[in-house]
């Protein structure tokens, strides 16, 4: 496959550096459980 | 620049927990038959802005049945979840509520339920007593022995069946019906009733008395008869209505 290498690199130029320890925040949805789950 | 659209409600924000009380209770306060239905998970929620202050959610919710019938005055909130092990019982509903100046209210909503399947329960409690349908011979014999039974010895009035709201039946290692069902009281006694029981008729709505009736029959090895039958007194513009034939 041909890859865009220009895109490529702009991409790992674009990505942030995380943190160490970076946690994601949970999705939104779906919430908590509050009984169980059938 | 624009504002910047609101993030995204999530599932366990206040207003989403605000909004899903408001559909459970509206939920609960339309059903007729079976059993109160409590909040277990907010699936999703979607919101399309009308204008200021005005909003119109999409709510996704997971109930679960609690052991309260529809015609309980417990309040929810005093509702036991049925167990796993009591073959619980799933509520899905999409609800559309709107939101004008912060207050909510329902528009529709549309649920159905679904018992939980006789694999997972048997895989956790192998012994345990699955869900029987309705129309099952066992059930049926085990609720009229058990209104019977009552009835024969009590010195209140006579109690008409109004619905049976489950029943479950345990094979090994003894042969057992479990039976729970809603009763009203008649106009008459108990005393009255043996000369005439045909003669005897529901309470009209201004005098109303509902009541629940837990039951247990061993059929094997030996035939044992358990009853224990609650009235809740009357409750005013607390109304049963007569499920339509065509519903299961």
């Amino acid at each position: 496959p041909v890859a865009k290498r220009a895109v490529a690199e702009a991409a790992q130029h674009d990505k942030v550096p995380r943190p160490v320890g970076f946690v994601p925040p949970p999705p939104p949805c779906p919430g908590k459980i509050r009984h169980f789950k059938i | 620049a624009p504002a910047a659209p609101p993030a995204p409600l999530g599932c366990d924000d206040p207003e989403s927990e605000a909004a899903a009380a408001v559909a459970v209770s509206y939920i609960n306060g339309h059903s007729h038959h079976g059993y109160k239905f409590a909040l277990n998970r907010i699936d999703n929620i979607r919101i399309l802005p009308q204008g200021p202050n005005n909003d119109i959610i999409f709510l996704e919710l997971d109930l679960l049945e609690t052991t309260c019938h529809i015609l309980s005055p417990t309040p929810l909130q005093n509702c036991t979840v049925r167990s796993f092990t009591e073959h619980a019982v799933e509520g899905d509903c999409d609800v559309k509520l709107q939101k004008v100046d912060g207050k909510f209210s329902v528009l529709a909503s549309k649920c159905h339920s679904h018992a939980d399947s006789s694999e997972d329960v048997l895989q956790v409690c192998p012994e345990c007593p699955l869900l029987a349908t309705w129309n099952n011979t066992e059930v049926l014999t085990t609720v009229t022995a058990a209104l019977n039974d009552h009835n024969s010895k009590t010195a209140d009035a006579y109690l008409k069946l109004l619905e049976i709201g489950r029943a479950r039946i345990q094979y090994a290692p003894a042969h057992v019906a479990l039976v729970e069902f809603a009763v009203a009281a008649t106009n008459c006694s108990a005393a009255q009733a043996k000369d005439n029981a045909e003669a005897c008729q529901l309470l009209p709505d201004d005098q109303s008395n509902y009541g629940f009736c837990a039951a247990t029959m061993v059929l094997q090895p030996s035939e044992d008869l358990t009853v224990n039958c609650q009235l809740y007194g009357h409750q005013p513009g607390v109304t049963y209505s007569q499920p339509a034939q065509d519903t299961s």
